[in-house]
């Protein structure tokens, strides 16, 4: 542990937190794509699998338990409890364009052929554009509230923090996942359009609206 | 072997 892991990993959990916050505040998951969190349910799922074959600490443990019950709560609010405020006709990404390319993807390119390998490079790929259907949303509405702009600009900075992270982890430990490095630098790219609006509006004050 | 897994990793 280092410390742009651990800041990394703190903004990944305040960015739950910030969402879950503004839903239950609010009473509404306006603004909010629903398929996002449900790829992100999808990647915690496939990716922490391993809490069953290895234990690594309990603080690995209590994250991972943790990223689950929090994203599996927060679509039981998108769906389920505020269904009411879900605002389906803007979320409207085809996700089998992600989900199909992305398996694909993991059959051919991993570190071993084996099930809970490809599982692991299928949720590590996932996570990489699982934000997409949020993003697509923002760019449909024109808007985002400024609460949701801080959740997605700390869900950003998690995985920027992880490849500081990793460069310290090379020098310092010979640590390198080439697959892990590849889809975090795709993943950090895919903000960067919405981290120069973070920093040119909300930053100042104002919410970010894009020009119709 | 120089490819080590982040499986410590969240």
């Amino acid at each position: 542990m280092n410390i742009f892991r651990l800041c990394g990993d703190m903004s990944h959990l305040a960015a739950i937190i910030i969402l879950l916050l503004k839903m239950w505040k609010t009473r509404s998951v306006a603004g909010i794509s629903g398929k996002s969190q449900i790829l992100f349910a999808t990647v915690f799922t496939a990716r922490y699998l391993d809490l069953f074959t290895s234990f690594i600490s309990i603080y690995n443990t209590c994250m991972k338990v943790f990223f689950i019950g929090t994203v599996y709560f927060t679509i039981y609010l998108i769906y389920m409890k505020f269904k009411a405020t879900y605002d389906s006709n803007h979320d409207s990404f085809r996700v089998e364009f992600l989900i199909v390319p992305v398996g694909g993807l993991a059959f051919l390119v991993n570190h071993e052929f084996a099930p809970l390998e490809i599982i692991w490079t299928f949720s590590i790929y996932l996570e990489s554009v699982a934000i997409l259907p949020q993003l697509f949303m923002i760019s449909k509405t024109g808007e985002a509230e400024t609460i949701t702009s801080h959740y997605l600009f700390a869900l950003g900075s998690y995985r920027a923090l992880y490849l500081c992270n990793w460069i310290y982890r090379y020098y310092a430990e010979g640590f390198f996942d080439l697959i892990a490095v590849v889809a975090g630098v795709v993943q950090t790219i895919l903000y960067c359009d919405f981290f120069y609006l973070y920093i040119t509006k909300v930053m100042k004050g104002k919410k970010i609206s894009l020009p119709a | 072997k120089k490819a080590k897994k982040g499986k410590d990793e969240l």
